[in-house]
């Protein structure tokens, strides 16, 4: 039995949003790298956040332990946590830096932009 | 192009101390905490004031707008292809110099510290490219010929033809040293050989050009205007940016080891203030 309302929220709990993709920016001088990143200065990251909970959206693509976790946390709460919302896509950027040897490199770094968040 | 000025740190002291007394910072590896204590004050001596600013050269700059406007594009996998399927691509800054006592000046070593790249990385491509500058007084017949070999040897490596028209504008003279490069990596592998030089001539017909009349001479060059050697590389695993940092971390030690030398000489358990004295 799935302890929801016809609009999908649980009696008693205070609402939190699905799992989605939420704003991230980086800034490369916050973080005390722009001695060596010349550029980008920074970058919209974006993060995950929200709820995997009973019943998965297929957009979310949960793999088939998310969903198995999902319904047991959906019958006992206590028993089981619900399954993690993190990233399912990410995309890679560019970076042009200094190297050790001062050295202007240019670098496509992968799995650095969130694209798609996922329950799993 | 904004990005490409380099700023001094400026985090307030505040705000590094709060990050690192961050629960998360406490749980994290030895690694973590030499990135934190990188950038406290304390280590800050070490960083790169503005006077030691790099400035890019344009190609390098030109290679981030046009990939990084690629990605935003979605381009990026086929858009690589052209780029012989690089995900790095490092320049060298020519440290040769012409030996101003030679006149005419007939032939110029090009010198360039490569040790940094990792072996790990897989060489796809390389090139050599030297500014030459205008010359207004350029003979109009004949054509010159570009001859590139190495330091130590004769064998050609790589040649090409410019037109004495060509010689009335700037521009860069872009040559391939790739199986140069190849040959050079394989060689000195274990010899941890740091230097990469290549020889460069100019001919008319039979007869050897003075450099200096083509616009090649390196006298009162520019930070940009100087030649570069442009290694295209593939990683042959996925890419982690810590390990960026931990190179970074890596030299800076070194270079504050040296400095500190000095002031640790004396008798053992003598005070910091003794030893200076």
């Amino acid at each position: 039995t799935a302890l929801s309302n016809r609009h999908g929220k649980r009696h008693g709990k205070k609402s939190r949003s699905r799992c989605s993709k939420k704003p991230l920016h980086v800034n490369f001088k916050e973080l005390g790298w722009d001695d060596w990143i010349i550029a980008p200065l920074g970058y919209e990251a974006y993060h995950c956040e929200g709820v995997c909970d009973f019943p998965l959206r297929s957009h979310l693509e949960p793999t088939n332990h998310a969903i198995i976790q999902t319904l047991m946390n959906s019958m006992d709460p206590y028993s089981t946590p619900p399954s993690c919302c993190v990233p399912t896509k990410l995309s890679p950027i560019s970076i042009l830096y200094t190297d050790s040897g001062n050295n202007v490199v240019y670098k496509q770094y992968e799995e650095m932009v969130v694209e798609q968040c996922g329950c799993r | 192009f904004q990005s490409a000025a380099r700023i001094s740190p400026s985090v307030p002291r505040r705000n590094r101390e709060a990050r690192i007394s961050h629960p998360g910072a406490q749980r994290s590896s030895k690694f973590l905490k030499d990135i934190l204590t990188y950038l406290q004050p304390a280590a800050g001596h070490h960083k790169h004031e503005p006077k030691d600013a790099i400035v890019p050269h344009e190609y390098m700059l030109s290679i981030y707008r046009t990939y990084s406007a690629a990605e935003k594009l979605g381009l990026n996998a086929s858009f690589f292809r052209s780029s012989k399927s690089a995900n790095t691509i490092t320049s060298f800054v020519d440290r040769g110099t012409d030996n101003l006592l030679h006149s005419p000046l007939r032939r110029q070593k090009y010198l360039f510290d490569v040790s940094t790249l990792s072996e790990k990385e897989e060489l796809v491509g390389a090139e050599l490219r030297i500014f030459r500058k205008a010359q207004g007084n350029a003979q109009k017949s004949g054509i010159y010929d570009i001859q590139l070999y190495p330091c130590r040897s004769d064998r050609q490596l790589n040649s090409r033809s410019l037109d004495p028209m060509d010689s009335a504008t700037s521009g860069w003279e872009v040559l391939d040293v790739w199986d140069a490069f190849k040959a050079h990596r394989q060689h000195h592998y274990h010899q941890q050989q740091r230097h990469l030089c290549f020889q460069l001539r100019v001919t008319q017909g039979q007869t050897e050009v003075d450099l200096r009349q083509l616009g090649l001479d390196r006298s009162g060059r520019t930070q940009q205007e100087k030649a570069i050697l442009v290694a295209y590389t593939r990683s042959k695993k996925r890419e982690n940016l810590f390990n960026e940092m931990k190179e970074k971390i890596k030299s800076r030690r070194s270079v504050g080891e040296k400095e500190e030398k000095p002031r640790t000489r004396g008798f053992k358990g003598e005070g910091p203030r003794r030893r200076r004295r």
